[in-house]
């Protein structure tokens, strides 16, 4: 998947990806 | 984690000696959260043990738009109980080494 980059103002980056299906709870 | 809807994880392995840490937040159950948050997926920061606080990161969160304002202190919350967690760990693990 592909990753996207938030920079706040502040300094702080933030790097967005998709959450890996394994990671998610089971219904 | 399970009360906040949100999961905190390292995204890096923890060698006990870095002050700043990855780490990676997604939403585990929006139903839980206030507001709606943004459709994003794992938000991926570097969080300095020592001198940061998880409250301007919530903050910073918000701003960016990942999360309304009415999530931010459960944001925090969240992002507090990982760092307890692993400032526990890494006392434990000098005790055990002493």
């Amino acid at each position: 998947g592909s990753a996207t980059q938030v920079v706040h103002s502040a300094g702080r980056r933030f790097i967005v990806s998709p959450v890996p299906e394994s990671r998610l709870r089971e219904p | 984690a399970e009360e906040t809807g949100l999961r905190v994880e390292l995204a890096e392995e923890d060698d006990g000696s870095k002050d700043s840490i990855a780490m990676r937040l997604w939403v585990e159950d929006p139903k839980k959260l206030k507001g709606k948050p943004k459709d994003n997926g794992a938000i991926e920061f570097s969080f300095d043990l020592n001198k940061e606080n998880p409250d301007d990161v919530a903050q910073e969160m918000v701003d960016s738009g990942f999360f309304q304002e009415c999530d931010s202190k459960t944001v925090a919350k969240s992002i507090r109980d990982r760092v307890a967690l692993i400032k526990w760990r890494r006392e434990r693990c000098q005790q055990v080494n002493v």
